[in-house]
């Protein structure tokens, strides 16, 4: 989508592929398609530098709501991490937490991952790699009692910041589900309010499902931020559009690796830039 | 579903004997849409699309079927052989201990697969040897090793401070001396892009040479799988692919890139996160799940 080429045939039928091969979906894909081919046959569009420039205000402005500064109002702020199998929430929390730690706030961990073989084990390294205090029980017990400790033993230390690890669940499994609202119900009951930020991790491999996933867990407990890992691959994360579209709820970070480092707030500029390298 | 929407398309055009190319074209428009809805990669569908329309061209409607019911039969027909018309279980013929190397992207399921793999030679009467090498994520040995716990299979000692390869070499030696007839090596999960972590399973293969080399990937992958499963392939020459997470309610398209992709069998699938939960591969149930 470069240059001075002129916008034919072949041109468009790029596009086309660009757009889909993202993972935006039919749906988004052939709206903005529809649109492209709308202004072209009105002359509108000239060239493709030109209609690279549509396109990015268009997806833009989508995801321009997607990007806001998050306030931390309360205290302790209490976030509850959720997500399927596999898409980096362990990681993201260690990530977190030193961003946190590294702005002089206090944070508590919960290793609320009760299930997972060596999933508290592998908690437990990353609150070391971000030097903040993990909250633990043995493999088996209630998430939802980690939870309530947990979030207990944030108050009496005063902190500022706790994040709570959850299993990886599908969406699809109503008992797990209702495991996650009862983990909500009992965080609200430790401190009404809690949890103030219910943050759901997307994994940028993840095709039209992600959409599914979204809708699912926010009808269940209600979502109110996003975090989008893996984007240091070569997965262009597309369903990241058709999510914020669904849910309206801010990216707060996405995930560029592995690292504690690896973890930046979300631009959603330089995320349509990407979408079209 | 598909089949409803084709339905639509073909009371349209009524008394027609045969699929012709105007008849044809709104159904292979429906197909189109129902894969790229699916997650099957754009380039894949494509394709499918072109090698669909090929069989339907002045092909005979049936005496039973309406237009609808053979277009549909042709598409499932198609989808299904492309998915690799039958089961394709390991290959264990070879003098012990055979080795199964495990490699995919991050999160996929390899560590769980493994010992899903494990437990289940462990029921063939084999008597499989779990060897992490995963030295790089927290607490992955850990993993490994609680999970070999559950299902009472030995796994290899490994330390997050020692060299994958080395470590490989070393457990395939124990594998030998000690009779486990079956040697499962959990990989790190890395992206196909980073040149050191592939070219540490190359060395890998080339230390132990594996007998099956299977990518591990999760169902719900979207367009990329098709880049990913190409050079995982290319680099490693896989011998076949578990598809994971099948117990959720992603369409599985990525199943049908992978295939066409790499030409690789799909061998076994995972339906859930116990160790029990590991079937052989249902090429005819994936492409209706696919078809939605
Ligand atoms: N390349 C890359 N890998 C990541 C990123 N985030 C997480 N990972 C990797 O993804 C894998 C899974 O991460 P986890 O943090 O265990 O994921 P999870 O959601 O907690 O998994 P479950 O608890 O089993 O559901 C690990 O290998 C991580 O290192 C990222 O942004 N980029
Ligand atoms: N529901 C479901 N979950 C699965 C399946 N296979 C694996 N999982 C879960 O997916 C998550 C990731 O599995 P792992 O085995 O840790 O994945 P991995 O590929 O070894 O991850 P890395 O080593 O970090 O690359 C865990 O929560 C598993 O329990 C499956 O078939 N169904
Ligand atoms: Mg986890
Ligand atoms: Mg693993």
């Amino acid at each position: 989508l470069y240059g001075d080429k002129e916008i034919d045939e072949e041109f468009l039928e790029e596009l086309e592929e660009i757009l889909l091969t993202s993972d935006l979906g039919v749906k988004t894909s052939y709206r903005l398609f529809a649109e492209v081919e709308e202004k072209v046959s009105h002359k509108e569009l000239e060239n493709p530098a030109h209609l690279r420039r549509f396109l990015q205000q268009e997806i833009g402005t989508i995801l321009k709501q997607a990007e806001a500064p998050w306030e931390i109002r309360e205290k302790p702020y209490v976030i509850m991490t959720i997500g399927v199998n596999g898409v980096g929430k362990t990681t993201t929390i260690g990530k977190l937490a030193s961003i946190f730690a590294k702005q002089k706030k206090k944070v508590v961990l919960g290793a609320a991952d009760t299930f997972r073989a060596a999933a508290v084990e592998q908690l437990t390294v990353w609150a070391e790699r971000a030097k903040v205090p993990i909250i633990k029980q043995s493999m088996g017990a209630d998430p939802a009692a980690v939870a309530f400790d947990t979030l207990q033993s944030a108050i009496k230390r005063e902190a500022d910041i706790v994040i709570i690890d959850t299993a990886g669940r599908l969406h699809t499994k109503v008992n797990l589900m209702d495991e996650l609202k009862k983990i909500r119900r009992v965080l609200d009951k430790a401190l009404p309010g809690a949890p103030h930020e219910v943050l759901l991790v997307l994994d940028a491999n993840t095709g039209q499902n992600a959409i599914t996933q979204a809708q699912m867990f926010n009808e269940a407990i209600g979502v109110t931020g996003l975090v989008m890992t893996k984007l240091d691959g070569t997965a262009k994360g597309g369903v990241i559009v058709g999510v914020c579209d669904e849910l309206k709820v801010p990216v707060r970070y996405i995930g560029i690796g592995e690292s504690l480092r690896d973890l930046r707030p979300f631009d959603a500029s330089d995320f349509v830039d990407a979408l079209f390298d | 579903s598909l089949s409803d929407k084709l339905d639509v398309t073909f009371k349209k055009l009524r008394g027609q004997g045969r699929l012709t190319e105007d008849n044809i074209k709104e159904a292979l428009r429906e197909v189109r849409m129902t894969l790229l809805e699916a997650d099957v990669n754009f380039l894949v569908v494509k394709q499918f699309v072109k090698a669909v329309r090929e069989r339907a061209m002045g092909s005979e409607v049936l005496q039973s079927l309406t237009p609808a019911q053979q277009f549909i039969k042709i598409v499932n027909e198609e989808l299904t052989s492309l998915m690799g018309g039958s089961a394709v279980d390991l290959e264990l013929n070879s003098a012990p201990p055979v080795v199964i190397l495990m490699v995919g992207l991050q999160g996929s399921g390899k560590t769980t697969s493994s010992g899903k793999l494990a437990l289940s030679l462990k029921k063939k009467k084999r008597r499989p040897f779990l060897v992490p090498v995963d030295v790089y994520r927290p607490a992955a040995i850990d993993q490994l090793q609680s999970l070999g716990r559950q299902i009472d299979v030995p796994v290899f000692p490994s330390t997050d401070s020692q060299d994958p390869v080395k470590i490989s070499r070393k457990a395939v030696e124990t594998a030998r001396q000690q009779g486990y007839d079956t040697v499962i090596i959990d990989t790190a999960g890395r992206l196909q892009i980073d040149e050191k972590l592939m070219a540490e399973l190359e060395k890998i293969k080339a230390a132990v040479k594996p007998r099956e080399i299977l990518l591990v990937a999760d169902a719900m992958t979207g367009q990329e799988a098709v880049n990913i499963a190409k050079t995982f392939n290319d680099t490693l020459d896989i011998t076949g692919v578990v598809l994971t997470k099948l117990d959720g309610d992603a369409r599985g398209g990525a199943a049908l890139s992978i295939k066409a992709v790499t030409g690789k069998p799909i061998k076994f699938v995972g339906e859930g996160e116990k160790l029990s939960a590991l079937d052989v591969f249902h090429p005819d149930r994936m492409a209706s799940r696919i078809l939605g």
